[in-house]
């Protein structure tokens, strides 16, 4: 069972759409995925169909009740065949002030999805954009962290804050987490799109900055009106594209460790 | 001195890019303007050249230090004539831990800003994606809210969100707080947008509506890397006409009451 985070203290970079349509392409080569939603937003758990409000099990049992399973809180989505989610609710706002100041809270959630090793292939964790105790928990609990980042200036700002936070993870990690940089949003008719790209190439080489990018496409827009990954809506799209080939690339570097 | 807070809890809506805008265009009216960055990403701080991780006073010695003074942290943007900023830095993260759960920690900007009352015509507040202190802290302060929110499905269930946390802080407060949910990112050739639009129109009439919207404009992208208002930069642009609407009206309503 492989656990990939994708993660970015900047908002609306693409991280629920990262992991809704990764998740889509694995579900096509007949993977088991599990999705977790860990903002209180509840971005992921709404575009599954599921109503965040009312979610009577979801990840807030698992930082409030020592005692609470994954299991327990794994609910199907109603839009999209074998994809399962633990869902979000607003609550999870709250555990910041109410457990952050106590130590070891960290491995809350490493721990919870350790019980479901065997039960998945792939657990994707969908970050909020704040770095506290859930940002610090997904990062814990993950064999590679993704992230995205628009291809504009003020986004490569926050870039750097955020591979920063990864450094300061890694110190109380037995092994370094590998990470990758996703360039998203590209949208190759703007001059700045086309500038950032090149800072980010020419400030980040090798393995930690993904060769390919996420072009800007419209059809993201209406695969989350219909609830579904947008491979499955418009499979022959440029976003569902370039996502497959990045997903090709993740699985080929994860079968050569 | 009016004192306009621009929040919503989900991320990458256009907060920072509304702060900036109408900051601009109230420049371009003669008058004395301050913007305060209260996210940890900093993303208002480094738009106007201020470096957020080098910063000696920022909105963070307001809530640390109750002896300091917003006098004191005033700092002068590098790039914009007549604009002063108070800047954010990372640290502002861990302020939910330190002080949430100790009561009264609402007023604090309030109080802070009081102080300088008589030096700017406007305040605009930049919001964090996140409901924790600092956005109370903004809601609790501000004479009106502005909800920028993106046409497309999914920030339409985080604007529900946003709505019962402004009811809920009203419930505290003397009167209630206005507020104005400005539709941003309208691109009006997907339908998923027009969609999202129709959505909006139908379900929040009168108002609390702007009758209006923000076009999708690549000009924004290149107005961030100058680090300039889309105003300065591109005044007859589609995305620079449409906040400049959006200000008459803020202006023309706010002389009503
Ligand atoms: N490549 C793309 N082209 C066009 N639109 C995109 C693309 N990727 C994401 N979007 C759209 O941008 C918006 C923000 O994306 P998303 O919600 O995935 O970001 P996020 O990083 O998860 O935001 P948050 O910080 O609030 O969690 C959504 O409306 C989504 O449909
Ligand atoms: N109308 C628009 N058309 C095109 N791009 C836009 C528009 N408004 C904002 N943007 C771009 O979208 C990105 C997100 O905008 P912005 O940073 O202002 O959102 P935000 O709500 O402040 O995000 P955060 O939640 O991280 O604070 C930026 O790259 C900005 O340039
Ligand atoms: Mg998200
Ligand atoms: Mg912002």
């Amino acid at each position: 069972m492989k656990i990939w985070t994708i993660a970015n203290q900047k908002g609306g970079v693409g991280k629920t759409t990262t992991v809704v349509t990764l998740a889509g392409g694995l579900l096509e080569r007949g993977e088991k995925v599990l999705v977790v939603d860990l903002d209180p937003q509840a971005s992921l758990t709404s575009y599954f169909g599921l109503d965040a409000e009312a979610a009577e099990h979801s990840v807030y049992n698992l930082f409030a009740d020592k005692k609470a399973a994954a299991i327990d809180i794994v609910a199907r989505t109603q839009s999209t065949e074998g994809l399962d989610v633990l869902p979000a609710v607003p609550a999870l706002a709250t555990l910041d002030r109410q457990l952050g100041s106590r130590q070891g809270q960290g491995l809350i959630l490493r721990q919870a999805l350790a019980s479901l090793e065997g039960l998945y292939d792939h657990v994707l964790l969908d970050c909020p954009p704040t770095l506290g105790i859930l940002m610090i928990n997904a990062l814990a609990a993950a064999n590679r962290v993704i992230v995205p980042t628009q291809t504009e200036h003020l986004a490569l700002k926050g870039l750097e804050r955020m591979l920063r936070t990864l450094e300061m993870v890694n110190r109380s990690r037995p092994s370094p987490l590998e990470y990758l940089i996703v360039p998203t949003m590209f949208d190759r008719r703007t001059r700045a799109s086309t500038h950032a790209l090149r800072e980010l190439r020419e400030r980040y080489e090798g393995p930690s900055l993904w060769s390919g990018v996420i072009p800007v496409d419209t059809r993201f827009r209406e695969a989350s009106e219909l609830g579904l990954p947008l491979c499955q809506v418009a499979p022959a799209s440029r976003g569902a594209k370039a996502f497959l080939e990045l997903l090709a690339e993740l699985l080929d570097s994860d079968s050569d460790r």
